[in-house]
């Protein structure tokens, strides 16, 4: 464990807290693309099954099961709780686009033709992409994202971009590298940068957000 | 030196 980890684990906790209260709170998820939250319910339960059969610690684990929960909760709260607030209309990105490429990478690029290890590799490959349904709807509604969301994306993107100084810093320290995460993570990153340029140049001066189609 | 099998990282 290294600063760059925990605070990109802290950061990536933050967002869910803040994806929840934001809907919890106004009652509402406006703006929140649901196929994206489905898309990031279906990494942690692809990567997260080896909570059944490897211990690394307590924190490890209790960060699983927070995510798995928390993730399940906002899914729910968007398709059941607050259906009636789902901008569905506006959410039209073709998540198979997204998955089926995803999964058939996944069977022929890892580390292990096993099992768990394809699920989790499969994870990997999601992971990087699964926000795009999100920047879709914001660019496509031509809507400015509320400013909550604008911290939900920030906080989720600058996680994966912590996790990049995390890998280099393990790569010098312990000599361990794993190729997969460290493109699938870059790839993540990089569809965050138009992002990250507009919210500090709008967000951080007190303007709201909107994403150029 | 790939990545261990356990996997410690979220």
């Amino acid at each position: 464990m290294n600063i760059f980890r925990l605070v990109g684990d802290l950061s990536h906790l933050a967002a869910l807290i803040i994806l929840l209260l934001k809907i919890w709170k106004s009652r509402s998820c406006a703006g929140v693309s649901g196929k994206s939250q489905i898309m990031f319910a279906m990494v942690y339960m692809t990567r997260y099954l080896d909570l059944f059969t490897t211990f690394v610690s307590v924190y490890n684990s209790v960060m699983k099961v927070v995510f798995l929960l928390f993730s399940f909760v906002t899914v729910y709260l968007i398709y059941f709780k607050f259906k009636a607030t789902y901008d569905g209309n506006h959410d039209t990105f073709r998540v198979e686009f997204l998955v089926v490429p995803v999964a058939g990478l996944a069977v022929l690029v890892n580390h292990e033709f096993s099992f768990l290890e394809i699920l989790w590799t499969f994870s990997i490959y999601l992971e990087s992409v699964a926000i795009l349904p999100q920047l879709f709807m914001i660019s496509k509604t031509g809507c400015e994202a509320e400013t909550i969301t604008s911290h939900y994306l920030f906080a989720l993107g600058i996680y994966r971009a912590l996790y990049i100084a995390n890998w280099i810093f393990r790569y010098y320290m312990e000599g361990f590298f794993d190729f997969i995460a460290i493109v699938a993570g870059c790839v993540q990153t990089i569809l965050y940068c138009d992002f990250f340029y507009l919210y500090v140049t709008k967000v951080w001066k007190g303007k709201r957000l909107t994403i150029p189609a | 030196q790939m990545w261990p099998a356990k996997k410690d990282e979220l």
